[in-house]
């Protein structure tokens, strides 16, 4: 069973200034993020306990924590995914989401089924490691909502020497 | 080579080709033109002086000298251009980068800095800033806001219910930034978003800076007995600032939005596999 309690707690310990501004002692750093991570576990639960229930069935649900430096196992390694996102705030918004992937081609197809813009974004840099291609597409979200876009790697195109067809420009 | 420049419908950002740095943000909408020069700076960390045996440190912010240095003149820079992002990846050094990013439709250019782990070998503690420069008229004022709530007027070397007699011309100049901190000259209104608490201040007209990072190597003696010198994943931080540019007026609009959209982000959860699409219905 999931649980809220842990990481509420956590959060109120972490409101003291030690926390925020760093004048803390580095064990008690240390303990800071201890009671943080101790806290998210069954929070994890109750958030895919929850969006099971609203999605009317049950998935194993993963939380990206290293997403802001382009870590994340499963999209960096599925062929087929989902990503659900959660916008909670009282207005619609369109967010821009960023996943890191394996080279290659994905579609994106929005809650409709219908194919959404999307990009694979490769950086000028010679360490696919530290910066791995990125997949780029608009979400939309309703207020206070989620919304639920599939992912998809395609087989890339290989040119066939004896039926030459011009190169289909990556135009999803 | 000509200026380098990505941009949307609403903004557009330029930059140097002789140093890399971000040079000119223009806001289309309003036909809102501004010089901005942005780049990164470190305070040499104060051990003590003459003045007073007070360190830098956790509690403690005392450069040794009023002027920060520059972390590099110039950024080597990688520019990414697709139809979902324009993004300038600029490195400064092996350990200090950012990439200046605008995706469609977005209203406000996106700076994501990564520092460390910040290099102490030379027995100098850093602290590393970042700064804009404008030619904005500012007269000694800027405006940082109150966890997120109400914006409070700062005035440089002044305190509003007493005479200051400044002894500490950078740190007695510096404030909380919760989530926003901004410069205006009445017309023009340049505002930084950040993702985090920070430290920050305007030191000379025009002028708006973030601290980012710091790496020391002395204890203030203020209690926490440690310097701040973390090694495990501490010693490298990533961060987002959100740059606007506005006219004074709409400005309000335009951050307090953002910032909302900001404090509350959009959470991402992943499932393997293809599965049944959710129906918003």
């Amino acid at each position: 069973s999931g649980d809220s309690a842990p990481l509420n707690e956590a959060m109120a310990v972490l409101q003291h200034h030690d926390a925020v501004s760093g004048t803390s002692r580095q064990h008690v750093a240390n303990d800071y993020a201890r009671q943080l991570a101790a806290g998210w576990g069954p929070c994890e639960v109750l958030l895919s306990n929850a969006l099971a229930r609203l999605r009317g069935f049950k998935d194993h649900f993963t939380f990206c924590q290293q997403l802001n430096i382009s870590i994340c196992p499963l999209s960096q390694t599925a062929a087929r995914f989902q990503v659900i996102v959660y916008n909670p705030l009282g207005r619609k918004v369109n967010w821009m989401v960023r996943l890191p992937v394996s080279e290659g081609v994905f579609v994106v197809k929005d809650p409709n089924g219908r194919t959404v813009p999307s990009d694979v974004v490769i950086f000028p840099s010679s360490d696919s490691q530290a910066h791995p291609p990125e997949l780029l597409f608009s979400a939309s979200l309703p207020a206070l909502g989620f919304s639920t876009y599939s992912v998809a790697q395609v087989p890339r195109w290989k040119p066939q020497a004896r039926a030459p067809q011009p190169i289909p420009r990556r135009s999803w | 080579s000509p200026a380098l420049t990505i941009e949307n419908e609403h903004i557009r950002a330029t930059f140097d080709p002789d140093t890399g740095l971000l040079m000119e943000i223009m806001n289309m909408n309003q036909q809102l033109l501004l010089p901005v020069r942005q780049t990164f700076f470190w305070y040499n960390a104060s051990i003590g002086d003459n003045e007073s045996d007070q360190a830098s440190g956790a509690y403690i912010f005392r450069p040794n000298q009023q002027k920060p240095l520059p972390v590099s003149r110039w950024a080597q820079i990688h520019l990414v251009k697709t139809p979902l992002v324009q993004e300038v990846h600029q490195n400064f050094s092996a350990w200090c980068s950012q990439v200046v990013r605008l995706y469609p439709g977005q209203r406000h250019l996106e700076l994501e800095w990564s520092v460390g782990p910040i290099p102490v070998g030379d027995t100098w503690g850093k602290e590393v800033i970042s700064r804009f420069d404008t030619p904005l008229e500012t007269k000694g004022r800027f405006y940082t806001d109150s966890n997120g709530r109400e914006i409070l007027e700062r005035r440089r070397d002044y305190r509003p219910t007493w005479k200051l007699n400044q002894t500490e011309p950078v740190a007695g100049n510096y404030y909380p930034v919760n989530t926003r901190i901004y410069i205006t000259d009445g017309n023009m209104q340049l505002t930084v978003l950040t993702d985090r608490s920070q430290g920050g201040s305007s030191l000379r007209d025009g002028s708006l800076e973030l601290m980012v990072h710091r790496r020391l190597l002395k204890d203030d003696g203020r209690g926490v007995s440690e310097p701040l010198m973390e090694n495990g994943s501490g010693a490298w931080v990533r961060g987002r600032h959100l740059v606007l540019l506005d006219t004074a007026q709409a400005a309000a609009a335009g951050h307090r939005l953002l910032a909302e959209q900001e404090v509350l982000a959009p959470q991402v959860v992943l499932a393997p596999g293809g599965g049944a699409a959710y129906n918003l219905g």
